[in-house]
């Protein structure tokens, strides 16, 4: 792994007597490699790697008796600061129900983590709502419908037939006049280079004003991850991210990079295929695992 | 742009960022920009347009290095494709478009919901079994996959079909209990439908970066896969990971899914797959 690789470049490196900024600068394309086969972004690892070399010139490496333990130190210390707070609460409307709308890519996990989401949210003894906009995938709404059903969680859907901004309304509505605190909207899966189905995610936007809009993103997606969190968020204004299927063997680099352009907090983690596959996200357990 | 102008240290560099971009990963990347580096210097080659043609023609060499790229459907016996792959990936959906395709060649299409586990994943194979008008064998859900696809074998000996189309439950490839019911499933296959010809397809989002090796070799390992099917190539994901996988395991990318329509599928073109890389 990555400790490993560093701790052999400087021992050699430190049989030559003392370090120069050039022998750091080859140890930390190491460093860049690793976050590379990780699936980090290329130019957030570019940028991540200058940021390591300032400060391990800043810090001295050089002088250091075990160079390769702190350049270790500072990579571990750099990504977890990166990657953001420990974040697992949903931000809540003064004017309740909070309405939270799940988007992202096409089978990122948007179906399933809306359902394990309002199981959270139930387990805390909250009354969430979820609402089926997706009228586009073949029985996307039964499949809402189904995970409802398993969880005892009230599902509102106005059928295949009915677009997803009125849907989105109704919902609203539904939820207000029911007295749920959150209400939960699945949508289909999309492009973030269609611009008619991103146009409909601003309608959404427009029409129900959520508190927050969660990005969910697969953990295993590699450099596109960056073209699609940036287009998203700046179409949207993303709060927050959910990243899935970490129970996979996933380096998982796409969370750096979506947090990277985004800057938005990783508020959950989907663990599993089960409704409660789903847990807070740990950034140093993060940063271990893109380093490997 | 990175073709244009003269050979120099910077093109190299510019070759290995583009590749990286593109998901080809790090050892592959220098792989390739070894290779165009050894021809650069031995044809002297100053223009970097004339090393485009080299690039694409050592693409789609390693590309199609495992023979050529086409699911066979034999004629006069019964053809079984299994798609299997991860969580997400796009195979009841590609499955929907098989069925479109070879109904529109006359041939008699059987397809068979062998994920019993996700939510509504039956619901959803069936909707595309109406859309194709074929049928669809399924059971409740929580039943045994295995015994869904040994149904299904013999509804399609009993009714001579043409193509037994076999959808799975999404899998991530850690998961060894989920990876040896794959196994079953192909054991399944093997012992009860010996004469017909089978296809075992992994199905790859070409959004997925460097996991997609580790996924191609476990599912590998699980059942003998006969070929790959890249989707969401209609995105801005460039699926260059393939060409990791199939340097090492010598498996052929058959089809492409381009959307989430059921025409939205072609056959695997490996020059033109080259050339995007670098859009
Ligand atoms: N192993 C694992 N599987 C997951 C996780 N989250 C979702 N899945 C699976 O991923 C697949 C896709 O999940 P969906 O919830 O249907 O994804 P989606 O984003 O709603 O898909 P579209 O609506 O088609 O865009 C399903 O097989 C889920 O069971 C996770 O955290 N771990
Ligand atoms: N844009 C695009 N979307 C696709 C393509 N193929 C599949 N999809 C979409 O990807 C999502 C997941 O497709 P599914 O067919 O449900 O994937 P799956 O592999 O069967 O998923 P699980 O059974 O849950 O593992 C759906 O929203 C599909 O419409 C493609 O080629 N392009
Ligand atoms: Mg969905
Ligand atoms: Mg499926």
């Amino acid at each position: 792994n990555l400790a490993d690789k560093l701790q052999n470049i400087f021992a050699k490196l430190k049989g030559k007597g003392r370090l120069s900024e050039a022998d750091v600068t080859a140890a930390l394309r190491e460093v860049r490699v690793a976050l590379l086969e990780a699936d980090v972004s290329y130019k957030v690892a570019k940028d991540f790697v200058a940021r390591i070399k300032e400060r391990a010139v800043g810090e001295d490496v050089m002088k250091s008796l075990t160079p390769g333990q702190q350049v270790v130190k500072i990579v571990n210390e750099e990504l977890i600061a990166l990657m953001g707070p420990e974040q697992a609460k949903l931000k809540v409307s003064s004017k309740p129900p909070t309405v939270v709308l799940m988007v992202g890519l096409q089978g990122s996990g948007k179906t399933t983590s809306s359902a394990k989401i309002a199981l959270y949210l139930k387990g805390q003894g909250k009354r969430p709502l979820l609402a089926a906009a997706d009228i586009y995938r073949p029985a996307a709404i039964k499949q809402l419908q189904v995970l409802g059903e398993k969880t005892g969680i009230p599902v509102f859907s106005l059928g295949d037939q009915v677009s997803p901004v009125e849907i989105s309304k109704q919902a609203l509505a539904e939820a207000q006049s029911h007295g749920n605190d959150y209400l939960i909207i699945d949508t289909a899966g999309r492009l973030q280079i269609n611009e008619e189905l991103m146009n409909e995610l601003s309608d959404i936007r427009a029409a129900v004003n959520p508190t927050e809009i969660l990005l969910v993103v697969d953990a295993m997606l590699g450099q596109d991850a960056v073209n699609v969190a940036a287009a998203f968020h700046e179409k949207l204004t993303v709060s927050g991210i959910v990243l899935t299927k970490l129970d996979g063997d996933t380096r998982g680099g796409a969370a750096l990079s979506v947090k990277a352009v985004t800057g938005c907090p990783i508020k959950f983690t989907g663990i599993g295929e089960k409704l409660d596959g789903l847990e807070p996200f740990y950034p140093d357990r993060m940063a271990s695992r893109i380093l490997g | 742009a990175v073709f244009s102008g003269a050979v120099d240290d910077d093109f190299f560099e510019e070759l290995e960022d583009a590749l990286i971009c593109a998901d080809v990963g790090v050892n592959s990347s220098l792989q390739l920009v070894d290779v165009l580096r050894k021809r650069a210097k031995k044809d002297h080659i100053k223009e970097r347009q004339e090393l485009w043609q080299v690039m694409q023609e050592e693409i789609t060499a390693m590309l199609t290095a495992g023979g050529d790229g086409e699911i066979v459907i034999e004629p006069d016996k019964l053809n079984i494709l299994v798609l299997t792959g991860v969580n997400g990936a796009g195979k009841t959906t590609t499955i929907g478009k098989l069925a479109a395709l070879y109904t529109g060649q006359g041939k008699k299409v059987l397809l068979a919901a062998a994920d019993t586990f996700r939510a509504a994943a039956a619901e959803q194979l069936a909707t595309w079994a109406e859309r194709a008008g074929v049928s669809c064998i399924r059971q409740e859900e929580g039943a045994d996959p295995a015994a869904v696809v040994y149904d299904a074998i013999q509804a399609a000996q009993a009714r001579h079909v043409d193509v037994l189309l076999v959808d799975t439950a999404g899998r991530l490839q850690n998961k060894t209990n989920l990876m040896n019911e794959l196994s079953k499933i192909g054991r399944v296959i093997d012992n009860n439908a010996a004469e017909a010809h089978t296809e075992k397809l992994l199905v790859l989002d070409a959004g997925i970066g460097q996991n997609a090796i580790s996924q191609a070799r476990l599912f590998g390992e699980a059942v003998e896969l006969t070929g790959l099917i890249l989707t969401k190539l209609d995105g801005t994901a460039k699926g260059g990971a393939v060409i990791g996988i199939v340097n090492e395991s010598g498996l052929p990318v058959k089809m492409i899914g381009v959307g989430e329509k059921t025409e939205d599928l072609r056959p695997f073109q490996p020059a033109d797959f080259a050339a995007a890389l670098f859009n």
